[in-house]
């Protein structure tokens, strides 16, 4: 469903250059979880942003259901992202000036949603993630893990049939996370098995997944 | 060596308000090692910014070394924290302007560290993280847990007596975390042990603690 073939990502560092990702081929099948762990600085959250086309890759190519991330124009890219994808950014990239209910609408007025079946949807995704108290709340009003729970949310919205989650439950408790990994999985709603790929640096998180990649180097690892 | 006494604090809410730390008293033993846990949202980062005098509370007293915090004019409260504490936020707080080499830098210069001296101690501490290669990138050139790094380096950078650490080590591999904690209890250096007061979801990291103060909604938490 979701292919990288022989991506290669390459950024200038001063004088030199880091290869961030270097010539690595993945597959990730429909409706399964996958786990991708490794070291600080090796290069997975690189390949989430490719896959998810967030980036180009120096080299390389991204298909999703045949359909080549890599070459598609931005514009066509955002509406198709829009229909098919969720994220969850490391750094959350929650917009600060909304607050958490506005911040979960946006992908919903994105997609034309109306008005009236955006704020319910809204309500019900922060409801589930604990914020219901919070859905007037700005970034700067919520907790750390409080605004990861709103980027959860927000990724959530569109109930897209993928969701990339770069690290998801970094800053929240055992407990608080074990329920965003099942909302994440959407198995707990009786609903089709999204596509979930997450990063995790949690060894507990990586064992729910069906499969777990990892990476050292830019490079795939397969190293104990 | 660092106490709250009796200190709450209260945040506007929309209409309402939010009790984030309820009557809390505390102390934290010099040269010791405590651990602070608790759900997410639960009010440790507010009782941290407190008790480094980066917040004020709504009612209560931090003091230091017999030294109020919570009375000390901002200016003074500055020059304070620059000689006594090294702060790591949740969100790193990184300038966004500057490169690695130069965020660590900022406290030195700050503390009028001559500039050989000063680029010595960056360049050495951004090596004991393993970030030797990384220094003259920007926090947006920067993985997410290279960027926490930084933060690290930055908070060690004028060897201060006590160290706040908010979720140290939640973007890294254990393996490199671990490393972190051996750095920042100062230990491994067999120079007199720092105090350290830490913020953690990791049960391992909080394992490595003399002592655990468990959070739950604004208060002590003394249950299992
Ligand atoms: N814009 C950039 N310019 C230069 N180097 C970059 C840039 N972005 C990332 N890098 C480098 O590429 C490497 C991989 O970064 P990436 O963010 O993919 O790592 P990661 O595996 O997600 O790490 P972490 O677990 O710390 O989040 C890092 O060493 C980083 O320094
Ligand atoms: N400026 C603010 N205005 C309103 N409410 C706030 C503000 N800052 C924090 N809060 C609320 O206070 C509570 C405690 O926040 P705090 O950041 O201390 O939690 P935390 O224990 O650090 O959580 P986490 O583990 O998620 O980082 C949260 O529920 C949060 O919504
Ligand atoms: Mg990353
Ligand atoms: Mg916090």
């Amino acid at each position: 469903i979701l292919q990288a073939s022989d991506i290669s990502k390459v950024y200038p560092s001063g004088e030199d250059t880091v290869t961030a990702l270097n010539h690595l081929s993945l597959e990730f099948d429909a409706g399964r979880i996958t786990a991708i762990v490794g070291p600080s600085g090796s290069g997975k959250s690189t390949l989430l942003n490719l896959l998810a086309g967030f980036d180009v890759p120096s080299s390389g190519n991204v298909t999703h259901n045949g359909n080549s991330i890599t070459a598609m124009p931005e514009t066509t890219l955002a509406s198709y992202r829009l229909a098919h994808f969720g994220f969850i950014f490391q750094n959350y990239n929650l917009v600060s000036i909304l607050n958490a209910q506005e911040n979960v609408e946006l992908p919903l007025s994105l997609a034309s949603v109306p008005r009236l079946e955006r704020t319910k949807r809204a309500k019900e995704l922060l409801a589930r993630v604990g914020l219901g108290k919070r859905i007037t709340h700005r970034p700067n009003q919520l907790s750390g893990g409080e605004q990861q729970r709103v980027a959860i949310a927000r990724a959530l919205a569109t109930n897209p049939s993928v969701i990339f989650a770069d690290e998801p439950t970094g800053n929240l408790d055992s407990a608080t996370g074990s329920g965003i990994l099942e909302l994440l999985t959407g198995r707990s709603e009786g609903s089709e098995a999204r596509t979930l790929i997450l990063i995790t640096h949690d060894m507990e998180v990586a064992a729910r997944a069906d499969k777990i990649v990892k990476i050292r180097d830019g490079r795939l690892d397969s190293g104990a």
